[in-house]
């Protein structure tokens, strides 16, 4: 080999245009037929995430078993494929990475370095020191610690709109949700339903926890509720509701009338549903996965309205945002509008990088990765917040979800694919989940 | 690490930023 590399000889010569543009015209083919790909469902009709790729077939067969020395050495040779590096990535170690890249960040630090190699950090990523609380660096005793930083009060003013960023970072992407898909790149889309997750019809959850939720928030009376010292009103919080058909009022902004919710069925007519508007919030849930899934719409549910949310009202859409943090930013993340989160979906995956570069590359990246899909409502409907990890930040904290625990030991992980729920039952009648006011701190990611 | 929101909003919502825009926390992001 040393013989070869030293004396074949290395000839140049210029590729004509035609082979460029042909070269082109295959990207471009390539990249339409990515996004305009065949959906592949599962018995129970949802899609099926997957790898794709040429090399299906052998991962399919042996997968994580095929030689990891064997694909790092293709990943150098042939890293021109996106859809190959998928297979490549997903054969790192990429949990077991996070994992001791965890352990190494909450090493405590000697209080003389901390200054000094925190502002490197900081130099290095772009830190804003000025804005931190408490401001002594030698306050932080390992890096973990100084990247889960706090910011001093009233460092981030909060926007007057019904919908500010939860988090400091980068607007990746954003727009209207066609076809249940969610553009991740030009062209190239993922499922909202894989995102998301749906209720299987006639099983129940992989994994269900239901438990009482901290309860910030106190319904004053029949009008207004006081999250963390903010006043709404109930109509403002979760939306004016439509009233069941021949009656005048219900739902949630009158809690007690005794009204039956209206519930659609199959061919469009109303029928009374067959669990009480005040049944526990699980029964209703579970009933009306039933009639979504009947109805052939994601059960997205919007209580309040006794219909599927999958179904947004008429003259609504259904809107994406994406944001990246970048290393260097504040982690903490923070509610992006008034809203009541009724339950978590932890989806166990793999950790794969997210950044811009990777994001272009990767297909599904968002789905494939470890995540927490909060669902709950606002005032204009279905509201949905998924903090997606990464390998360096593979674990996710909720304040209010204490039997939250991201990124655990590969042991204690329930299968791939599947999700893990918890039901947030606040103690208020009214409100029936987690009240968030507009930009207060719901939780955020931590180093490994 | 990434954030992702989904939400149903009046046809007329609005996003106020710009793909790969710079944005913090608290920071417009859309309105109606």
């Amino acid at each position: 080999l040393a013989d070869a590399w030293n004396h074949t000889p290395t000839k140049w010569y210029p590729l004509p245009v035609a082979v460029g543009a042909l070269l082109l015209i295959v990207l471009q083919y390539r990249r339409t037929r990515r996004s305009e790909k065949e959906v592949q469902l599962d018995e129970n009709g949802l899609e099926v995430v997957k790898l794709k790729g040429p090399w299906q077939k052998a991962y399919d067969a042996f997968g994580l078993s095929i030689s990891k020395t064997y694909c790092f050495t293709l990943h150098f040779s042939m890293c021109i494929d996106s859809y190959f590096q998928v297979h490549v990535f997903g054969a790192f170690p990429l949990k077991r990475l996070s994992y001791v890249w965890g352990y190494l960040n909450s090493l405590e630090l000697p209080v003389w370095f901390r200054p000094y190699g925190f502002k490197l950090y900081s130099w290095i990523f772009g830190c804003n020191l000025n804005e931190i609380d408490p401001p002594d660096l030698a306050h932080y005793a390992s890096l973990g610690e100084f990247f889960y930083r706090k910011l001093k009060p009233g460092a981030r003013p909060v926007a007057d709109t019904v919908l500010v960023s939860p988090a400091d970072g980068r607007v990746l992407h954003f727009g209207v949700i066609r076809d249940g898909r969610v553009e991740q790149i030009k062209g190239a889309t993922y499922s909202l339903d894989a995102l998301l997750g749906v209720e299987r019809h006639g099983s129940p959850p992989p994994a269900s926890i239901e438990f009482q939720a901290r309860d910030q928030a106190e319904v004053l009376d029949r009008d207004f509720a006081d999250i963390n010292g903010i006043q709404y009103s109930l109509q403002d919080l979760l939306g004016t509701p439509c009233p069941p058909s021949g009656s005048a009022e219900g739902g949630v902004g009158s809690p007690t009338q005794e009204l039956p919710m209206p519930m659609p069925t199959k061919h469009g007519e109303q029928t009374d549903a067959s669990v009480s508007p005040d049944a526990p919030l699980q029964d209703v849930v579970a009933h009306e996965a039933g009639v979504a899934a009947e109805m052939g719409v994601r059960p997205f549910l919007d209580r309040a309205q006794g219909r599927p949310a999958g179904s947004v009202k008429p003259g609504h859409s259904l809107f994406f945002a994406v944001i990246y943090l970048a290393p260097g930013d504040y982690h903490r993340f923070h509610s992006p509008a008034a809203w009541v989160v009724e339950k978590r979906r932890h989806f166990v995956g793999d950790l794969f990088s997210v950044s811009p570069w990777m994001v272009d590359k990767l297909a599904d990246v968002f789905v494939l990765n470890e995540r927490v899909a909060l669902l709950g409502r606002w005032k204009y409907g279905f509201f949905g917040m998924v903090p997606v990890g990464a390998t360096n930040v593979g674990s996710i904290k909720i304040n209010f979800d204490q039997a939250l625990r991201t990124n655990v030991d590969r042991r204690r992980r329930p299968p791939v694919g599947t999700f893990e729920e918890a039901v947030y039952t606040s103690a208020s009648p009214v409100l029936r989940g987690q009240p968030l006011s507009k930009a207060q701190e719901m939780g955020g990611f931590c180093l490994g | 690490s990434t954030i992702v929101l989904v939400f149903e909003a009046p046809q007329d919502f609005e996003f106020v930023v710009k793909t790969g825009q710079k944005i913090k926390v608290g920071e417009r992001l859309g309105d109606v």
